[in-house]
């Protein structure tokens, strides 16, 4: 990896973004998300975090143009130069440039406005071009990139962290290191072929796997997942918990048992809670649900309850009609009834006891079967 | 057939030259490139550019050095200022 000359850096790690104007070949929100899905994949390996401003000045400004656009770098038309960006900085630097006589897609039957976002952001936070054909920040755009297992490779992270360094562990940081909890009789053994989990849910690029009193937490930035007490991060939680899912562009953690919930942002249980589940939409014949699901592309939570499932709007906080619907109808090869559920890698992965479904929202089928303790390193 | 000839080496000249300046810091007044002198500043640009992109470093303007540069790519320099 390289940085620009001078290593220019953002002293400050919480930064705002605007995007100016929009292209014509995607939606809206099509833009939006992949723009919030790049910046994603820089915040999930550094303590930078991003908010959205939609007026006024921002550190970041996003925007799409032609040919010659104001500043020294005009755009050549279709192919060659799909965009570029500038080192951190006051006014033009950090700011983002595409080439709007590219196609921009959200897959890669075009250009792919995420891949090409997520090396253009790389510049605007501070890193130059890298020698490594692997890389994200390598100059040249790789149609052949997985996009559904998109991952930063290690020369990517150490040249951000040469930067940033890795996200904070400070106090009020949720995963802050407690001393991880040895293995004992009374305690789940994360190698048993027969584990099953109560809950399952993603924090802030970790994966949090609730069994009882206590959780493994898997971060990918290390091969052991660590194994705490869900006491030693949230008193107040109970446990034998029933579901978890985090809403990422919220940065809570939703947690369930019985016909209550909680929300907690890091170590901090949110005011007003615990709520009743039934305050989502349930009918009052749900007493408990089983298992959550955010799907971060689609803004939408889906909740398993025995054989069926319901679907909740993130962005107008209601419970979606037409709902409840068979696990099977919209699942198929998922069999009832869910434990645990989580969405990576635009796969989701279903829990029930001891087996693990991938499954492939966009072919809608069941793309591997495995051990539901496969994630810990077993 | 000699006359195409002369005009596509023009264009690939061209297309180095423009490359190499933009992304390889090479000084816009360097003399037009041609294809067959073995040293000079814009030989040393195409190795460097070989180098970086991970290709064989040549100097030659090789098939896979001239696919490398027709590629979509970053409009950020690979190096320098």
């Amino acid at each position: 990896f390289t940085t620009f000359p001078g290593i220019p850096k953002w002293r400050k790690t919480h930064l705002t973004y605007r995007i100016m104007n929009y292209t014509l070949d995607l939606p809206r929100e099509a833009v939006d998300s992949a723009i919030e899905k790049a910046l994603n994949v820089w915040k999930e390996v550094t303590p930078l975090t991003f908010s959205r401003t939609d007026e006024g000045e921002a550190d970041i400004k996003i925007s799409f143009a032609v040919r010659d656009h104001g500043d020294f770098s005009p755009f050549d038309g279709p192919g060659n130069v799909l965009g570029h960006a500038y080192p951190p900085g006051p006014g033009i630097y950090g700011d983002a440039h595409f080439d709007d006589d590219e196609l921009w897609t959200s897959d890669t039957s075009g250009t792919n406005l995420f891949l090409v976002a997520a090396h253009e952001l790389g510049h605007s936070l501070g890193l130059f071009h890298s020698a490594d054909p692997r890389a994200l920040m390598y100059p040249v755009y790789n149609t052949l990139t997985d996009l559904a297992r998109f991952r930063l490779s290690q020369d990517d992270v150490d040249g951000i962290q040469s930067l940033y360094g890795a996200p904070p562990v400070s106090p009020d940081e949720p995963m802050a290191p407690t001393e991880s909890v040895p293995s004992g009789p009374e305690t789940p053994d994360a190698c048993d072929p027969a584990l099953s989990f109560d809950a399952i849910s993603t924090l802030r690029g970790e994966i949090l796997f609730f069994k009882d009193r206590h959780f493994w937490r898997k971060s990918f930035r290390t091969l052991e997942p660590g194994f705490f007490l869900i006491s030693s991060f949230w008193p107040s939680l109970p446990s034998g918990l029933d579901a978890a899912y985090e809403e990422t562009s919220k940065d809570i953690v939703f947690i369930f048992k019985g016909d209550q919930f909680w929300a907690i942002r890091g170590t901090e249980v949110q005011a007003g809670y615990p709520k009743g589940i039934h305050t989502l939409g349930f009918p009052e014949t749900v007493g408990k649900i089983d298992a959550a699901m955010f799907d971060k592309e689609k803004k939408k939570t889906f909740f398993f309850v025995g054989d069926k499932y319901w679907r909740f709007d993130e962005k107008r906080q209601s419970m979606e009609p037409g709902f409840p619907k068979q696990i099977a109808e919209d699942f198929p090869g998922v069999d009832p009834k869910v434990d645990a559920a989580f969405e990576a890698f635009g796969f989701y992965y279903f829990f029930s006891g001891s087996s693990q479904l991938e499954f492939d929202p966009n072919a809608r089928q069941v793309t591997h079967a495995l051990k539901s303790r496969s994630w810990l390193n077993c | 057939y000699p006359a195409d000839r002369a005009a596509e080496d023009e264009d690939i000249m061209e297309l180095v030259q423009q490359y190499l300046e933009n992304y390889y810091n090479l000084a816009k007044d360097t003399k037009p490139f041609v294809r067959r002198r073995e040293g000079g500043p814009v030989v040393e640009k195409i190795r460097e550019m070989q180098k970086f992109l991970g290709l064989a470093v040549t100097g030659k303007l090789d098939s896979d050095t001239l696919e490398m540069m027709r590629k979509p790519r970053c409009g950020v320099p690979d190096v320098g200022e």
